[in-house]
């Protein structure tokens, strides 16, 4: 400002006007046991807007009729602090009411993988501006969602949690094959154990030290699949396969040459044996894991 | 899991691109120090805790 060689640079703070609800679900005991988690969708209601709160908005604000809805999974640490993740996001018209559906699977996912007790399922839903910045009217201010309670007392209306589960009694892998009866086409998914002789190969003579063999395994048989009705509602879920879905690392004692001398070092190869098999959809969302 | 995916995970561990030809005289009498065969158990037990705890 004070000097002629600098061009003055305005700073202009934007605020971000939003509405934001927290919707609380308790969710212990609501996903049963042994069960695989394969949609949950948040439904809100969107509440029309008044005739006359649209004809003020459209002669303010011609180009703007619509909002950004957020939806995000909150979680309390245990040291106080919040965090957030981010679920989904989307613009909805102001012109348009009537129930919405938003895919809040991960948020279910990463309270799964909450140590117990659990805290309750925390979705925390905003309303922004579509744009920020000057000239944009506050459209968003008249996407209002229903709550619960609402004055007709009939809860009509009121978010919703809807939790789509396969059991996996019937749809998911047995643990270990049995091992007097051999492996069809009809075996249901299950994990086989064999022996690796490292000492019968040629490469490894000399060279692995421990241990001269291990207990491997492999996933095999089949899963049962889906009936058609649940494939034409899930669309995204392809067959279901007999995967590793859990690996651990497998150690060993190698030696090592160096400067004409051999010593033995300490290896740990990563994803190296199967720790369980599952029956899981081709194109299901693989979990992210939740971050400590 | 078949040898060869050990060995490709093993040269590519070691930063190898051929395994090494080693003579048994290379290896004869080498005696395993306690510290080295300390680490691989405890990585042994690792291993086995995680397949547990999967359980």
């Amino acid at each position: 400002r004070f000097s002629q060689n600098l061009r003055e640079v305005a700073g202009r703070f934007l605020v971000s006007e939003t509405s934001t609800h927290l919707l609380v679900f308790g969710m212990e005991q609501r996903l049963p046991p042994n069960s695989e988690l394969v949609q949950a969708v948040l439904r809100l209601f969107q509440e029309p807007v008044p005739r006359t709160a649209l004809r003020r908005q459209k002669r303010l604000s011609p180009h703007s009729a619509r909002a950004r809805v957020t939806i995000e999974w909150l979680r309390f640490r245990d040291d106080g602090s919040n965090r957030t993740a981010l679920i989904d996001s989307r613009l909805v018209s102001i012109h348009e009411s009537g129930w919405k559906a938003f895919d809040v699977t991960e948020a279910v996912n990463f309270w799964q993988q909450l140590s117990r007790p659990r805290q309750p399922l925390l979705l925390q839903v905003s309303v922004q501006r579509e744009h920020l910045g000057p000239g944009t009217w506050s459209s968003h201010k008249l996407v209002r969602f229903a709550a619960q309670g609402t004055p007709d007392g009939k809860g009509q209306g009121e978010p919703q949690l809807e939790l789509h589960t396969l059991d996996l009694k019937d749809y998911g892998a047995q643990g270990n094959c049995d091992p007097e009866a051999p492996v069809t086409e009809g075996t249901r998914c299950c994990r086989q154990e064999m022996y690796l002789d490292l000492q019968g190969m040629k490469w490894a003579e000399n060279w692995i030290l421990e241990p001269p063999g291990f207990l491997t395994y492999e996933c095999v048989g089949s899963c049962l699949q889906l009936p058609e009705s649940l494939t034409s509602r899930w669309p995204f879920l392809g067959p279901r396969q007999c995967v590793a879905s859990e690996m651990t690392s497998l150690p060993m004692i190698v030696s090592v040459k160096e400067g004409g001398r051999t010593r033995p070092q300490v290896v740990s190869l990563p994803n190296m044996r199967v720790q369980t098999c599952s029956c899981a959809s081709d194109g299901a969302l693989i979990p992210r894991r939740l971050q400590p | 899991l078949t040898g060869e995916q050990i060995l490709g995970s093993l040269l590519q561990q070691l930063q190898l691109d051929q395994p090494p030809v080693l003579d048994k005289a290379d290896v004869e009498g080498m005696v395993i120090p306690s510290h080295v065969r300390t680490q691989y158990v405890a990585l042994l037990q690792h291993s086995h805790a995680s397949r547990s705890r999967g359980k």
